[in-house]
């Protein structure tokens, strides 16, 4: 565990707890994509798989089970609680063209061809483009809840994080996962537009607008 | 099985 991991922890749970709160205090999930938030979820089982089987220390064994607590929450508060609030038809990018070729892909691209490798690999492929469905809703209404840029920052951050943490234990440890990393950087490419846009109007107080 | 990365992080 060096600092730029642990930041990356702290940003992804930040991001988490961002999300919740908002829809929990506004009790509306206006704004949000419900799709990534389920690709979120199946995210955190496919990769959790090891829970009970691969033990690292409470600090994971803690956050692991924070991170797929809230992501069912968030599911269940968008589709269940404020169900009435929530934003389908804005919401509209297909999930299967995300979930299939991750499938696909981890079982062609993997470390190992064992059961929870290849559900870990596919998490990590699905992680990568999760947030698409949140990005087109926001590119389709053109506009975002600043507390929503704050949430997506958040969440751009903690893999952005996780690259310099990569960075970090290839130097000093020695250690590199080919798999994890280049996802990563797919992952964290795909904010970069967001950051953009979040540095030159949010920060300066700005709602987030698309150019028309 | 030996040259798969330990899944330590989250």
């Amino acid at each position: 565990m060096n600092v730029f991991r642990l930041s990356g922890d702290v940003a992804h749970l930040i991001a988490i707890i961002i999300l919740l709160l908002k829809i929990w205090t506004s009790r509306s999930c206006a704004g949000i994509s419900g799709k990534s938030q389920i690709l979120f979820a199946v995210t955190f089982v496919a990769r959790y798989l090891d829970l009970f089987t691969n033990y690292v220390s409470i600090y994971n064994s803690v956050m692991k089970i924070v991170y797929l607590l809230a992501s069912f929450g968030t599911v269940y508060l968008m589709y269940m609680k404020f169900k009435a609030t929530y934003d389908h038809n804005h919401d509209t990018f297909r999930l299967e063209f995300l979930i299939l070729p991750a499938i696909a892909l981890s079982l062609i691209i993997n470390h190992d061809f064992a059961v929870i490798e290849v559900f870990w690999t596919f998490s990590i492929y699905l992680e990568s483009v999760a947030i698409l469905p949140q990005l087109f809703m926001v590119s389709k209404t053109g506009e975002a809840e600043s507390i929503t840029s704050h949430y997506l920052f958040a969440l751009g951050s903690y893999r952005a994080l996780y690259i310099v943490n990569w960075i970090y234990r290839y130097y000093m440890e020695g250690f590199y996962d080919m798999i994890a990393t280049l996802a990563g950087i797919v992952q964290t490419v795909l904010y970069c537009d967001f950051f953009y846009l979040y540095i030159t109007k949010v920060l300066k107080g700005k709602k987030l607008q698309l150019p028309a | 099985e030996g040259d798969v990365p330990a899944k330590d992080e989250l």
